[in-house]
Order: structure tokens, then sequence, then C-alpha cells
């Protein structure tokens, strides 16, 4: 009875900051995903001195309401060859699980990040200079039917031409209104991402720069590697209340 | 007629205490990636008459404290309450293993006064 009462006391006091459960994430400490450094940096700044006097249901990072900041990593897989006309294009499903949200928390900003890390270029793609690839976001509006084509429950929301860096690219964009349509149950399917190669590229040269895939020394030009998360902030409006003067 | 003035030593007065909440103490050390744990503090002591300037009082609560002096059955002294607050912010790994930044108001006390 100890052990439920303090169960109970935990619930309660968790409740009150706005937690349904103690969370418990899988694997150990060391093996979870590290955290974003643009979080630290966030929660680094909200410990300084200045901060104390800061409003705490202001996120001034992205300029809008909130008191929550969640990086939604991304669930979805690789779903290369779904394309039959592009074989050498990577394709990947985007899949956030923005469920996480409690039903009272007020949704203000679901910013899509993808950042990019290019292979080095090799020397024979620096001779020939590097040459973009193009991406293309979709938003997916239905379940795919089997033998369906899957283009077909997509929607086109960005198509931009990428080039090679030194440093990991990010694109980001602004997806409030859609994440706020994937919260209600059964209308989430995802995005679609497609990275293109270069027209003309000699779909022999290229191969995937992906995981456990090592830097294939002879190989000229390399897809990027993809990873992409959510960056939510969203307002508990139990936890900011109104300053009673 | 004449107030009655009850002795009150220097540590009985209303003040912040010291309180750090340690995370560890209650497991929370799993999910919680920052902060280890916070200086929560409390108010506890005496709010005496006269309210000197000091214990930050309402005018209310130094017309309480006057009529606690008079009547201490019958009316308490104002309470010793936090008057002053400030957020904290706490990182932790969620059930998804996502990771969470959250802001909340009203988590450290600063100051404490007689209400």
């Amino acid at each position: 009875s100890d052990a439920e009462d303090r169960n109970t006391r935990e619930r309660l006091f968790l409740g009150s900051l706005g937690l349904s459960e103690r969370p418990q994430p899988a694997g150990s400490r060391h093996t979870r995903r590290p955290v974003p450094s643009e979080l630290w940096r966030m929660f680094r700044r909200s410990e300084s001195i200045q901060a104390r006097d800061s409003d705490p249901c202001t996120v001034s990072e992205y300029g809008v309401r909130g008191n929550i900041i969640r990086y939604v990593q991304d669930q979805g897989r690789l779903v290369s060859g779904w394309s039959s006309s592009c074989q050498a294009c990577l394709v990947k499903q985007l899949f956030f699980n923005v469920s996480v949200l409690q039903p009272v928390e007020l949704l203000s900003l679901a910013q899509l990040e993808i950042r990019l890390h290019w292979k080095p270029l090799r020397p024979a793609g620096l001779l020939r200079g590097p040459r973009a690839v193009s991406m293309s976001l979709s938003k997916v509006i239905r379940a795919t039917l089997r033998g369906a084509d899957p283009r077909a429950s997509r929607r086109l929301l960005l198509s931009q031409s990428l080039r090679p860096q030194l440093e990991p690219a990010a694109v980001a964009m602004d997806l409030t209104p859609l994440a706020e349509s994937w919260r209600k149950p059964g209308h989430n399917y995802g995005l679609v991402v497609e990275l293109s190669p270069p027209p003309g590229a000699d779909p022999e040269e290229l191969t995937p720069f992906l995981p456990g895939n090592a830097f294939p020394l002879e190989e000229a030009w390399t897809l990027p590697l993809m990873e992409a998360s959510l960056v939510v902030v969203s307002l508990n409006p139990h936890q900011c209340r109104s300053r009673q003067r | 007629r004449s107030a009655v003035h009850l002795p009150v030593t220097p540590s009985n007065i209303c003040k912040a205490r010291r309180l750090y909440i340690d995370f560890k103490d209650v497991g929370w050390q799993d999910w919680i990636i920052a902060p280890p744990g916070y200086m929560a503090n409390y108010c506890h002591g005496e709010c005496p008459f006269p309210l000197s300037e000091s214990l930050n009082g309402t005018n209310h609560a130094i017309l309480q404290t006057l009529v606690h002096s008079l009547d201490p059955q019958g009316t308490p002294q104002p309470c010793c309450v936090p008057i002053r607050l400030s957020p904290i912010s706490m990182l932790y790994y969620d059930n998804n293993d996502n990771v969470v930044l959250r802001h909340y108001q009203d988590m450290v006390v600063d100051e404490c006064g007689c209400r």
C-alpha cells in the first residue's frame, strides 16, 4: 500500500505537470538519441538569470506562444523502389506521431526540418563540379491501395534542387496546419520525400549514402544521408495561467 | 489596550527556506535529461505584529496581525506565502523517445511575504 500510495502521489503530481504518467522511454540513457543541439541551447538559455523574468509560455526562438517544445522523431521507412520510373531515386516515408500531444495542448507550430549530410565530394565529382539533386516533398492524403500508384495519394508540398555542401544543409518547412490535421485519429498518413539524381547521371555511378554503406571509394557521386524531425511547439493552457493580479 | 509583543526569534520570521528537489531521489533520473534537480525552496515562519516592511505584507495582512495580537485565539496570523516565483525548464524523453523541452511557471520560490 505504501508503493501504491507513492504511485498515486506521483501520478497526481505528474498530472499537475501535464504528464499523464511517468515517461518510460525505451532503451538506456546511453542508447537513446542524442539531445538536439538546438534544444540544449534553448534549455541553457532558459536557465540564465535573464530568462527567469521572461515569459515561460512564449517560445522566443520561434516567436510563438507555447511552453512545450518537442523534437518528434521520424518513424518512417525507406521505400525506394516505389517509383518504377526512377530506380536510383531515394524515396523515404516520413511519419511523425503527433498523438504524443495531449488533447488539451494547443498546437502553435510544427516545423519540419530535413538535414542532408553530403558525402565529401570525390575529386572526379569536383572536376565535373557539384551537380544538384532534386528533392520533392509530398503529403500522403490517404492509404495507397494494393496495386494502385502510390503517387495518386500524394500532394506535392515542396520541390527544389539541392547542391552538395560541405556542411550538413537543412531544409525547413512550416507544416502547422497539416500537423493539426494529423491529430485527428486515422488522418496521419505521413509524408514522402524523394531525392532524384541529377538528370543524365549514370545510375551505375550512384549508390545511396545509407547507414551501413561505407564510403564506396570508387564512387564519384552519392545521394546525401537524410535526417528528418518535426519541431512541435504547443501550449498547455492549464500550465500557462494568466497571473492573478 | 497596550499591544502584546510576543517574543519572536529571528529564525521564526517568515522567509524562504532552502529546499532542493533531487530528481534521483524520486527515481526520475532515467527519463529526465536535465536538470538533475533544482532549488525549489518554500516559505515558512511567523508574521508577527507589527509587520515589518521586509515581510512584504499587504495592508490587509498588517490589519490581521493587529487583530491577531489583540485576539490571538480568534484570528490567526497572516500566512507566510510565496510572493515571487520563477519558472524552471525540464528536458526529458517521452514514451516515444522524443526529446521534449518543457517550461513550467512558478516552480521556484524567490521571495516570501505575509498575506
